[in-house]
């Protein structure tokens, strides 16, 4: 048996609003601590981790382990039927063959139900070794959204250097070449503050398209941290108040 | 431009 309930039930819609054009069949990972999943997109390119634990839910209870095989596309349409004050409860029984969705608006006295259909998904097994990150830059995710935007427009690639001093995003394209570059800020609007903690510089490059599509996850989190390595995937995480992260890996482009 | 490597070599475990 499972049952979790989630007071703020738009973090769960936001949550689903993210990942969906990432990934479609995903394995959602039931444990008596929390939830999680670990997804790549269908070219190998990006790999979506999520980690709640049951501490954020106002309610958890999950006896076993369990795997549910859920369609993103399917639960997003599920998602829709929520309002954005909606609690939202999720309940399972052992070897389900549904997810049970309830959406409930305490002040309206609206209560919605959907028995999600469950599908099998022979999924890859993914192992994320535990990786030293050399460059770990701290960002307001705002920013950071804009300024991946704003780069795509002139360019699909995105070049990320970091050193001591600062993180830069370059991009090289028909319209020209250029760079937004940001300094190490601390100051006492935490809004503002661009966090680097840097032991090794990192030049890399990347596919600005994914950095688009992580960035809706930029509602869930006031910051994005960007951690890098120079022979490892790019890490983008947002961390969600109280409840867990959401964490995307990207690998780089190479240059021949 | 780069050419766009594969998560597979990182993070698959075989």
């Amino acid at each position: 048996m499972f049952e979790a309930k989630l007071t703020e039930g738009l973090i769960l819609k936001k949550i689903v609003e993210s990942i969906k054009d990432i990934v479609t069949d995903v394995n959602i990972d039931i444990s008596p601590s929390g939830i999680s999943l670990q997804a790549m997109d269908s070219s190998h390119v990006a790999l979506v981790s999520l980690n709640l634990s049951m501490d954020g839910f106002e309610h958890y209870r999950a006896d076993t382990n369990m795997v549910l095989g859920v369609s993103i596309a399917n639960l997003a349409k599920v998602m829709k039927l929520a309002d954005n004050n909606d609690q939202i409860t999720l309940q399972a029984d052992q070897e389900a063959t549904h997810l049970k969705i309830i959406f409930e608006n305490p002040k309206t006295e609206r209560t919605t139900e959907f028995n999600l259909n469950l599908i099998t998904i022979d999924s890859e097994h993914l192992a994320i070794p535990e990786t030293e990150y050399s460059s770990v830059v701290t960002i307001n995710s705002g920013e950071f959204s804009k300024i991946c935007k704003e780069l795509f427009s002139l360019s699909e690639t995105v070049q990320i250097t970091t050193n001591t001093d600062y993180v830069q995003f370059s991009v090289e394209g028909e319209v020209g070449s250029g760079q937004v570059r940001l300094g190490h800020n601390d100051s006492e609007k935490k809004e503002d503050q661009t966090i680097l903690e840097v032991s090794e510089s990192v030049q890399q490059q990347f596919a600005i398209r994914y950095l688009n599509m992580f960035n809706k996850a930029s509602t869930l989190s006031s910051f994005t941290r960007l951690c890098l390595h120079q022979e490892q995937p790019l890490v983008v995480e947002f961390k969600i108040d109280n409840l867990g992260v959401l964490k995307y890996f990207l690998a780089p482009k190479i240059s021949d | 431009l780069g050419k766009q490597h594969s998560l597979c070599p990182y993070y698959l475990a075989r």
